[in-house]
């Protein structure tokens, strides 16, 4: 391929392929569903929740960060198993995961994500967005619980899951890739990959072009998300320094 | 690398808080 046109592949690579990706997304998801259902969906009571609502800013922010911190950690494990990403250059799989580890852990949420009640696994139960209060961040918080139903709303399967969540993170408009032509093929190969499993799962025409649609969501999420850490490190750059997980301040510039 | 040191150690480590 020269970047213009789609690769070549065999319908026997494009089921390897989805076997790779749907292993690695079940090997590192974090949560299984059978653990999930174990949790019984268990909801924070009121008294819980204002105990979080009452957290000084920071030590909520911190507990954040943390949390994401760790869900990342799964996700660059995710990508490491992704047939192909390996072979990238380094400064390619850092650009990837700086850019696409967050949206991934956007894309893994609905895995946790109870629509009904309108509450995701945080911190042992499930939480509204009520429990993120304090973060002072009302606004990104109902966006990231929108953008969850969302998800929801689709019923991705977890091949579905697994390969939307490599198309995002093999983004090869990321800027400063310096081998995009190489991550480019591989993104086409993997929604490729993709199509073929919705064809084979019998799902609407409509679902990828509703999933193209998540990925400018998910940009604006995380541009939102490093705006609202700019402006709490501008208040707060000790705590960010000091208290923050290392592995966010690299992702996030902090 | 100096900059994104963890990220080299995660993306070069065989084993990750995964595999423990």
């Amino acid at each position: 391929s020269n970047g213009d046109s789609p690769p070549t592949v065999s319908m026997a690579e494009l089921d390897h392929l989805v076997q790779i990706i749907s292993k690695s997304h079940l090997e590192t998801c974090q949560y299984l569903r059978e653990e999930l259902q174990q949790m019984s969906w268990q909801n924070f009571l009121q008294d819980e929740v204002e105990r979080y609502q009452s957290k000084p800013r920071e030590v909520m922010w911190q507990l954040c960060a943390v949390k994401i911190t760790e869900a990342i950690q799964y996700v660059v494990e995710f990508a490491k198993r992704i047939d192909g990403f390996m072979d990238l250059c380094q400064n390619d799989q850092i650009v990837l995961l700086k850019a696409g580890s967050l949206e991934v852990v956007f894309v893994r949420m609905c895995r946790v994500f109870d629509s009904q009640n309108n509450t995701v696994y945080f911190d042992g139960k499930f939480a509204g967005p009520d429990v993120f209060k304090a973060l002072g961040c009302d606004d990104l918080i109902t966006s990231v619980f929108d953008f969850a139903k969302s998800m929801c709303s689709l019923h991705l399967t977890e091949d579905e899951l697994a390969l939307f969540s490599a198309f995002v993170l093999l983004s090869a408009d990321r800027s400063w890739l310096q081998e995009k032509l190489q991550v480019e093929k591989l993104q086409q190969k993997i929604q490729l990959a993709l199509q073929h499993v919705l064809q084979k799962n019998q799902r609407e025409d409509g679902v990828l072009n509703k999933l193209r649609c998540k990925v400018s969501a998910l940009r604006s999420l995380c541009s939102r998300h490093t705006e609202k850490l700019s402006a709490f490190r501008a208040i707060y750059p000790d705590i960010v320094r000091t208290h923050f997980p290392p592995l966010y301040k690299e992702l996030f510039g902090a | 690398k100096e900059k994104h040191k963890i990220l080299h150690q995660l993306l070069q480590n065989s084993t990750s808080p995964v595999d423990l």
